[in-house]
């Protein structure tokens, strides 16, 4: 099975 | 103040009806560069980051940095009423907590102007790294948005594998399965119907198809979009706008657990 992934999982909150 | 004039008005609403659906609201950030605006779409799954220029507009004018909370759905509803060839002027005033939009048509006979009340938006920003990406797919815009449409008929998802000769999207759902496959092109009249790669290493990612979908409404921005793609690495799509800017979406995968 493949999961969605979160944006913010790759980019980091400023 | 804030003021910035584009003979094509037209410009600026294909660019909101590029952003709307994916972000209903957003933080507009205008200065003397120009005007930005980056915002998640609210499953935060996507992410999308938009440039103008001020150099690309006929007059712009910015005397201090502006940040300006704006329902795109609201300000999609107001540029309807804009002719197709009118010039907009967007303007908002000092201590003003509304942001003005001016259109008048070419032959300058008709002036009609609406004010659309700021907002107060909370928003967090992310940081977007710089990525040498391991491959960059350049197509028409208008194939890539009926590939997404016809992708969405068979499943949810769409796996994008790109190798030197190719690029392949490929979709499987409970009514059957199937693929496109464009080779890069060898010999074309005109470079906005070109299919290229750029390509340092083969890539295979699946994307959730909806979103490819809400990206494609910025299809009429651009006669080219492009696919920049690395492995365990959001998808970054881009529309250029004219030559004052962009518009990049960023996806991020689904991944084998």
């Amino acid at each position: 099975t493949m999961t969605q992934k979160s944006i913010t999982f790759f980019f980091g909150k400023k | 103040m804030f003021e910035a004039r584009l003979a094509q008005g037209s410009i600026f609403a294909k660019v909101i009806e590029g952003l709307r659906e994916l972000v209903t609201e957003a933080t507009w950030e205008c200065s003397g560069n120009g005007i930005t605006l980056q915002a998640m779409d609210s499953s935060h799954v996507a992410l999308v980051s938009l440039v103008l220029r001020s150099d690309g507009f006929e007059t712009y004018r910015c005397d201090r940095n502006m940040s300006l909370g704006i329902s795109l759905t609201s300000m999609s509803k107001v540029l309807k009423m804009m002719g197709k060839d009118d010039t907009l002027t967007i303007r908002v005033n000092d201590d003003s907590d509304a942001i003005v939009l001016s259109m008048e048509s070419q032959n300058q006979e008709e002036f009609a102007e609406y004010e659309l009340r700021l907002m107060d938006l909370d928003s967090e920003h992310l940081g977007i790294p710089d990525t040498d990406y391991s491959c960059v797919v350049k197509m028409p815009s208008t194939k890539f948005s009926r590939i997404c449409r016809d992708m969405a008929i068979l499943g949810d998802s769409v796996t994008i594998c790109s190798t030197k000769d190719g690029v392949k999207f490929g979709a499987k759902g409970d009514v059957g399965q199937g693929s496109i496959r464009l080779n890069q092109s060898t010999n074309v009249d005109k470079e906005e119907d070109a299919v290229s790669i750029e390509l340092r290493e083969a890539v295979a990612l699946t994307f959730a198809v909806r979103y490819l979908n809400m990206f494609c409404k910025a299809a009429p921005l651009s006669n080219q979009v492009n696919l920049s793609m690395s492995e365990d690495t959001p998808l970054m799509c881009e529309f250029k706008v004219g030559d004052m800017g962009h518009i990049r979406f960023y996806l991020a995968p689904k991944i084998e657990d």
